[in-house]
C-alpha cells in the first residue's frame, strides 16, 4: 500500500480499497477516508510515506487502542467466574471454548465445561473432546434437554468443586430467530440464580460482513456481551466489522482465533490488527 | 432499498431534460454503495458498475419516462444474468455411482448439507452413500453419522477420525464400497479448511483426483464478506470446483457473496440452505437473490 512515489487520485482510491476490502464498510470507510484528507490539508502532506503513518495512526484511533481488553473470568470471593459463549452457527463457539480452557489450565486454574447445545448434532461430543485434551470436566445433558438446566449444572459443578472458572458452551443461533434469542436469555437468568455471570462472550468470524454489526447488537441486547472473540484470523479475512461493532456498542474486542489448535488463541492487539490490514 | 436510493438521486434532476453522465455517475455511486452495504465484493461490484454505467448511458434511460425506475431495471436485469446465467441441476455420472465432493472453509455448513442432500436424493428414488472423510475436526464421523441416520442414508465412516485415518484413502474405499452395495450416489464430506492452507489445499486435490468427482461443490456461508473472491479463486485454481452452494440464507445476511462468487468463478450456485433441519434445502433462485442483494 501506498508503495508509490506520489500522492493523488489514485492513492485515495488504493487506500479506500484497503479499508473496503478489509470488511471495514461504507460508512466506517468513508469516514476514516474523511479525517485522513482533513489532516493531509492540515498537516500538508505530500509524501506517501507520511501519508502511511498517518493512514496507520488514524485507523489504530478507530480501533481504539487503550479500551479495557482483560478478561473476567476468575473466581471473585466465593463464586467462580463464568463464561458464556455466543453468536451464530459455526463461529468457533465450541474450538473457543476449548481453546478458552486450555489457556486457563496453562495458568493452574480449576476448569469445568459446561455443554450446553444440547441441539445440535455430536455439539456436546465435540466439546467432551475438547475437555478431555485440555484436561478438564465438562458436564453434558441429554441430547435434545433444556440448555439452561445443563447450564446450570455445569456452574453448580464449578461452585461445589470450587473452581477458578466455569465456560458454557451454547448452541450457535442466527439473531433473527427470536425464539432462539429468548431461549438465550433464559440460560443467562438461569445461570444467575446461582452466580453472576462475569463474561459474555459474542464469538465473530472474521470473513463475516456487514452483517456481523447486526449479529453483535442483537446479542448485546438480549444478553449483554462483554467481549468478542474474532475468529479464523488465520484466513485471507481482516475481520474489520469489528472496527464498527466496538465503536457502536462499546465492547472489546478481547481475542482472537489463530487456528484449530487447543494454542491458537491469542489477546487481541490492535496494531498487530492494523498492521494486517495495511501491509 | 435500491430503488429508495436511487429515486432520491433521481429526484434532484426532474425537470432538468436530459441526464448528464454526471448525473449517470452519481446514480452508479449509489449503486456502488448499496452493493457493498450488501457484501458483494469490491472488484464484483467494479465490474458489475461499469457494466450498469455502461447501458445506463444508452437510450433504453434517456429515452426513459422514469429513469430511476429503469437504472433499477438493469441493475436487476444484470445481477440476475449473473446469478441466474448457468443455473442448472445436480450433473449425474453416465456410469453411477454419481460422486459428489463437499469443499468449503471452517463452519460454512458442510456436514449439515451433506445431510439435505443426501436426504433430497433420497426422496427422489435414489440411494445416497454418505461418506465421513473429514477425520480431522472433533468427532466430525459421530457429526455425520447422527445426521445420516435423521435422514436414513447410510454412511461409510471406516476411520474414526480425530486425527486418525486418512481422507484420499476413505474416498477410495468408499467409491468401492458405493459399487459394491450399488449406491448411485456417493457424498463426500471434507473438513472445513483455509484456502491458503496448503497442505490441506493438496489434500483436499488429492481426494478429488482419487475419486474423479462428477460434481465438486464449494459450500459457502451467505454472510461472508469480501472474503468470498480470495477463497472462491483460491478454490477453484487449486483445488476446482463445479458449483457452489450458499448456506445460512435463513438469515438477514444480504448475501452479496452470492454475486461475489459466481462473479469471480462463473461457477452456477444450485442450491440454497435455508436452515439447520434436514428439509431446510432448496434449489437457489436468481431472482429472489437478487431481491435480497438490492433489497
Ligand atoms: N482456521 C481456523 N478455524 C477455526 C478457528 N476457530 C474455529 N475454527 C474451526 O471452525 C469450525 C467450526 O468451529 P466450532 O467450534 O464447531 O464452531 P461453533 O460456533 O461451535 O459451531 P456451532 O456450534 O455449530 O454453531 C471448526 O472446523 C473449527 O476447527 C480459528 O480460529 N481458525
Ligand atoms: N441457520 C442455519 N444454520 C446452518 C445452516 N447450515 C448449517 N448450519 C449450522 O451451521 C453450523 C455449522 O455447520 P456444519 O455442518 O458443522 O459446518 P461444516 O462446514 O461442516 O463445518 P466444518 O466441518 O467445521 O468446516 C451448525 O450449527 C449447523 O447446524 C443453514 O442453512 N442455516
Ligand atoms: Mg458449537
Ligand atoms: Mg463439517
Amino acid at each position: 500500500l501506498l508503495s508509490r512515489d506520489k500522492l493523488d487520485d489514485e492513492t485515495w482510491e488504493e487506500i479506500e480499497d484497503t479499508l473496503l476490502l478489509a470488511d471495514l464498510g461504507v460508512p466506517g470507510t468513508t469516514e476514516l477516508v474523511e479525517r485522513l484528507r482533513t489532516r493531509v490539508k492540515v498537516e500538508g502532506v505530500s509524501d506517501p510515506e507520511r501519508m502511511r503513518q498517518i493512514l496507520r495512526e488514524e485507523l489504530l484511533t478507530s480501533v481504539n487502542p487503550d479500551m479495557d481488553r482483560d478478561l473476567d473470568v476468575l473466581r471473585n470471593g466465593r463464586d467462580p467466574g463464568v463464561v458464556l459463549v455466543v453468536g451464530v452457527n459455526g463461529t468457533g463457539k465450541t474450538t473457543t471454548t476449548g481453546k478458552l480452557a486450555r489457556l486457563l489450565v496453562a495458568e493452574d486454574k480449576d476448569v469445568v465445561l459446561g455443554a450446553a447445545d444440547t441441539f445440535r448434532a455430536a455439539a456436546s461430543e465435540q466439546l467432551q473432546t475438547w475437555g478431555d485434551r485440555v484436561g478438564v470436566p465438562v458436564v453434558r445433558g441429554p441430547e435434545g434437554s433444556d440448555p439452561a438446566s445443563v447450564a446450570f449444572d455445569s456452574v453448580a459443578a464449578g461452585i461445589e468443586g470450587e473452581c477458578d472458572t466455569v465456560v458454557v458452551d451454547t448452541a450457535g443461533r442466527l439473531h433473527t430467530k427470536v425464539g432462539l434469542m429468548d431461549e438465550l436469555g433464559k440460560v443467562k437468568r438461569v445461570i444467575e440464580k446461582q452466580a453472576p455471570v462475569t463474561e459474555v462472550l459474542l464469538v465473530l468470524d472474521a470473513t463475516t460482513g456487514q452483517n456481523g454489526m447486526t449479529q453483535a447488537r442483537v446479542f448485546a441486547e438480549v444478553v449483554d456481551i462483554t467481549g468478542i472473540v474474532l475468529t479464523k484470523l488465520d484466513g485471507t479475512a481482516k475481520g474489520g466489522i469489528v472496527v464498527s461493532v466496538q465503536r457502536e456498542l462499546g465492547v472489546p474486542v478481547k481475542l482472537v482465533g489463530l487456528g484449530e489448535g487447543p494454542d491458537d488463541l491469542a489477546v487481541f492487539e490492535p496494531e498487530t490488527f492494523v498492521d494486517a490490514i495495511i501491509d | 432499498s435500491l430503488s429508495d436510493r436511487l429515486t432520491n438521486t433521481f429526484k434532484g434532476l426532474r425537470g432538468k431534460g436530459r441526464l448528464s453522465e454526471q448525473d449517470i455517475d452519481n446514480t452508479v455511486r449509489e449503486i456502488r454503495m448499496a452493493l457493498l452495504d450488501a457484501d458483494v465484493a469490491l472488484p464484483v461490484v467494479r465490474a458489475f458498475c461499469a457494466r450498469v454505467k455502461e447501458r445506463a448511458l444508452g437510450s433504453e434511460v434517456s429515452e426513459a419516462l422514469n429513469p430511476a425506475q429503469q437504472i433499477v431495471k438493469i441493475v436487476n436485469e444484470e445481477l440476475i444474468a449473473i446469478l441466474g446465467g448457468d443455473t442448472r441441476r445436480l450433473r449425474f455420472a453416465k456410469n453411477p455411482p454419481t460422486i459428489i465432493l463437499l469443499a468449503g472453509l471452517q463452519g460454512a455448513g458442510k456436514t449439515t448439507l451433506a445431510g439435505k442432500l443426501a436426504g433430497h436424493l433420497k426422496s427422489q428414488g435414489h440411494q445416497p452413500l454418505l461418506v465421513a472423510a473429514d477425520l480431522q475436526r472433533p468427532n466430525a464421523v459421530d457429526q455425520l453419522q447422527i445426521v445420516g441416520e435423521r435422514v436414513q442414508v447410510p454412511v461409510f465412516a471406516p476411520e474414526p477420525g480425530n486425527g486418525i485415518g486418512d481422507p484420499v484413502d476413505v474416498a477410495r474405499r468408499a467409491k468401492s464400497e458405493a459399487e459394491l452395495k450399488l449406491h448411485d450416489i456417493v457424498i463426500i464430506d471434507t473438513a472445513g479448511r483455509l484456502a491458503i492452507d496448503e497442505d490441506l489445499m493438496n489434500q483436499l486435490r488429492s481426494v478429488g483426483e482419487a475419486v474423479q468427482p462428477d460434481e465438486t461443490l464449494l459450500v459457502v456461508d451467505a454472510m461472508i464478506g469480501q472474503d468470498a473472491v480470495n477463497t472462491a479463486v483460491l478454490f477453484d485454481q487449486q483445488v476446482g470446483f463445479d458449483g457452489v452452494v450458499l448456506t445460512k440464507l435463513d438469515g438477514d445476511a444480504r448475501g452479496g457473496a452470492a454475486l461475489s462468487v459466481v462473479g469471480v468463478t462463473g461457477k452456477p450456485i444450485l442450491f440454497a440452505s435455508t436452515g439447520e433441519k434436514p428439509e431446510d434445502f432448496e434449489a437457489f433462485h436468481p431472482d429472489r437473490m437478487a431481491g435480497r442483494i438490492l433489497d
